[in-house]
């Protein structure tokens, strides 16, 4: 926690994706805090109190110098006299956080939430990794099924806003042309990554209507959705020539 | 030889 909002980091045991998600101080109803904090808490935990409370409950997060323990209460909006306290420990996880070095990206597209979920999932069906590929003209997400040769590529052209579907007979690569409103480019970048991370990471489509693919050579795959309240950002490690 | 990279190759703990 630091005065400009909630900053929450989470990484998967195997190291392949972590997750940031800012939440500004203006998304909540009062925001006070007299120094910076970092707590290490079970997310699960944590997800199992606040799905105690209503939508329009009120909840309060507390913690106090040297807690040992994050405290939430929830309120009912129109019954203030009824509230319900929870406590959650805090966990040690040998470290406070992974301090992710600001670089500049080679290359960023930004698409439908909607659509990059669907490219996902359908490239999860074919294969456990994929390529993405960004060139000047547009970008390119391929995955190969190496059993049956079988190939799936999602395709988005720059300043196109046709939006057609080919279907793969004779070996030829599926593929959707779809509208792609904003971008930026350095150099030509490509990356392989895991498809079942990127779907994970797709499914966050009901926060933010776009999304942004940011890519470097040889450096994690960025997946971030921005929105009025904060931002949510997926670093992915790519998977290498070894 | 495609292997999975760790992230914690790329970001360092504080």
């Amino acid at each position: 926690c630091s005065k400009e909002g909630i900053m929450l980091q989470g990484m998967d045991e195997f190291h392949i994706s972590l997750v940031e998600f800012f939440l500004s101080k203006r998304s909540f109803e009062s925001y006070a805090l007299c120094h910076d904090l970092c707590m290490s808490l079970p997310i699960d935990s944590l997800a199992t109190v606040l799905k105690k409370a209503n939508d329009d409950d009120v909840c309060t997060l507390k913690a106090g110098h040297k807690a040992k323990v994050l405290t939430v209460a929830i309120e009912t909006r129109d019954q203030p006299w009824l509230v319900s306290k929870h406590d959650v420990p805090f966990i040690d996880l040998g470290s406070e956080y992974l301090v992710i070095s600001r670089i500049p990206y080679d290359a960023k597209i930004t698409v439908w939430s909607t659509r990059f979920a669907r490219l996902a999932h359908e490239l999860h069906q074919l294969s456990g990794s994929l390529d993405i590929q960004i060139i000047h003209e547009g970008a390119r997400f391929t995955a190969l099924d190496e059993g049956s040769g079988k190939k799936g590529c999602f395709i988005f052209r720059r300043a196109k806003v046709v939006d057609e579907y080919r279907d793969s007979e004779d070996d030829e690569p599926a593929g959707a042309i779809i509208h792609e409103f904003h971008r930026y480019f350095h150099k030509a970048t490509s990356l392989r990554v895991s498809t079942k991370y990127l779907v994970h990471a797709s499914k966050r489509a009901p926060l933010s209507s776009k999304v942004s693919v940011l890519m470097k050579e040889d450096q994690p795959l960025l997946v971030q959705y921005d929105f009025y309240e904060g931002v949510l950002k997926f670093y992915i490690a790519p998977r290498i020539a070894d | 030889l495609v292997a999975q990279s760790d992230l914690l190759d790329y970001y360092k703990p504080k």
